[in-house]
């Protein structure tokens, strides 16, 4: 029940963006965490047919409805995690990656995240050292309800500490490191299992690229005021 | 015609030394394209580094084992063209009339120059970036294509104080790449830095128009009974007219068990 047609046009040799108008879903069955309930994932196919030419184009990605929130509690200075509304007590493990010589493959990223599920952790935590970790990590993860602490390539020993001080201004390239955030923001971002991005390990990244990295990666002001949205939704449901 | 979507270019690679192979990427995938794993051709491991091919041709012993990386030279002793290798592939496409194809590498650390057909394109750097080509112009009539990949090491690979310690000299952090390599308390230092084609390799067929990046977001009300998805996408004409498109969205719930879904 859930297809809808839109029509566009686009001018030759042009990018354009194109949002949907949103689908509705009743009482869909939510993504959990392990332990939490089930990860029940939908799948999303997008197709754009082309008059006069046919079929142009497919994607396609499992998708999980969950609303997952965080706050660093004044109390504690820890940060808690909600779940869907629900508190969750995090039990992770810190990952640096699955093979030094990055000898990756689905089976093997299978076997090492079925392993943190059946050791009944929900959370893994990506180290600033290692990877922006592949897109077949975060299936797997979303498969088997982990949730991802992903943090970018800055870390304390490297990055700002040490006699003599190491970089103290992060890498050389500051639009660099931009253009590989956002491109990796852009290639993990659907994934359900996705929590929290993180600047780096034990370390603040050097004040552009950190407030550059908060900007880029807020909520999106059409998300920001759910009251809002719940009117403009209830005048027009559909 | 080619079948649209994504194909995965992940058997058949070979891989050379760059000082050992005395020709241009130019002429690798024109006049002498390699034939086999012959000297200094060797079977490559794709994805994966530069050391997991001297691994898997036993070039090297594997590090993991005994004191085994203490017997294999480390990039700051033995310069950074040590590890900057050759990557051949042929493949097969033909497209028809308005169909077009793109060359997608996932990720490449830390840079490289693409050579398809005697036609170059350089990669610039960064270990944690997605590249795509439109090849379209530049695939043979015949179907037989010849792609030669020349990957860098990261530009400060750094070298490794006596003493080692996290993250060795540091210098491997002035690069956007994982820093762990120089070495850290639970590693001891990666001696190619992880040069190398590190993450998967596609072509992907399109017609005029391609779908890129779509993004998928949900909100939630009355107690998450009602919710809507969100969903964005970019979308770019690489024909010459406007094309008038019917955008789909169709969302199935993903089947559990052994029940397929027709």
């Amino acid at each position: 029940e859930h297809l809808q047609t839109q029509h566009v046009s686009v001018p030759p040799g042009a990018h354009v963006q194109y949002t949907f108008p949103e689908l509705f879903f009743y009482k869909p069955n939510l993504w959990w965490p392990n332990g939490m309930g089930q990860q029940s994932l939908y799948n999303v196919m997008i197709t754009v047919d082309v008059k006069g030419y046919g079929e142009s184009d497919l994607w396609s990605h499992l998708f999980g409805f969950r609303k997952i929130e965080s706050h660093v509690d004044k109390a504690t200075r820890g940060r808690l995690f909600k779940v869907n509304g629900q508190p969750m007590f995090i039990r992770g493990g810190n990952w640096i990656l699955s093979d030094g010589l990055l000898r990756l493959s689905g089976n093997r990223y299978k076997t090492d995240i079925k392993f943190h599920a059946d050791m009944n952790f929900n959370m893994i935590r990506c180290w600033g050292g290692g990877l922006a970790e592949r897109p077949e990590f975060y299936h797997y993860c979303d498969i088997y309800g982990l949730l991802v602490w992903q943090e970018f390539w800055i870390t304390g020993d490297v990055d700002g500490r040490g006699v003599p001080l190491s970089n103290p201004n992060g890498p050389l390239d500051h639009d660099l490191f931009m253009l590989c955030a956002r491109d990796t923001v852009k290639l993990l971002r659907n994934h359900p299992s996705l929590a929290l991005w993180v600047g780096g390990n034990e370390q603040v990244p050097p004040d552009d690229i950190n407030k550059a990295l908060k900007n880029d990666l807020k909520l999106h002001p059409y998300f920001e005021n759910a009251i809002g949205i719940t009117k403009l939704l209830e005048d027009s449901p559909h | 015609m080619a079948d649209m979507g994504k194909v995965k270019l992940e058997s058949g690679w070979l891989a050379a030394r760059s000082t050992e192979v005395q020709l241009t990427g130019t002429q690798l995938t024109t006049t002498h394209p390699p034939t086999g794993p012959t000297l200094p051709w060797m079977h490559a491991v794709i994805p994966g580094t530069v050391l997991a091919t001297l691994v898997k041709n036993k070039v090297v012993p594997d590090p993991f084992y005994g004191l085994n990386n203490e017997t294999i030279i480390d990039i700051a002793d033995s310069g950074r063209e040590h590890y900057t290798f050759w990557f051949f592939k042929s493949f097969q496409c033909k497209l028809s009339g308005t169909q077009h194809l793109d060359l997608n590498f996932r990720a490449i650390n830390y840079s490289a120059e693409v050579f398809l057909n005697g036609h170059i394109n350089v990669l610039p750097k960064g270990m944690f970036r997605r590249h795509s080509l439109d090849v379209t112009d530049i695939l043979h009539p015949d179907g037989q294509n010849f792609l030669a990949v020349l990957v860098h090491p990261p530009d400060h690979p750094g070298s490794i104080p006596p003493e080692g310690g996290q993250g060795g000299d540091h210098e491997i952090g002035k690069d956007v790449a994982a820093q762990y390599v120089e070495g850290w308390d639970w590693v001891a230092p990666i001696r190619d830095r992880n040069t190398g084609i590190w993450d998967e390799v596609s072509i992907s067929v399109t017609g005029p128009v391609k779908i890129i990046d779509p993004h998928l977001v949900s909100s939630h009300f009355d107690n998450y009974k009602r919710a809507y998805l969100h969903a964005t996408t970019e979308l770019e004409n690489k024909g010459s007219w406007v094309a008038e498109c019917s955008l789909n969205i169709q969302v199935t719930k993903e089947v559990e068990g052994s029940i397929c879904l027709v």
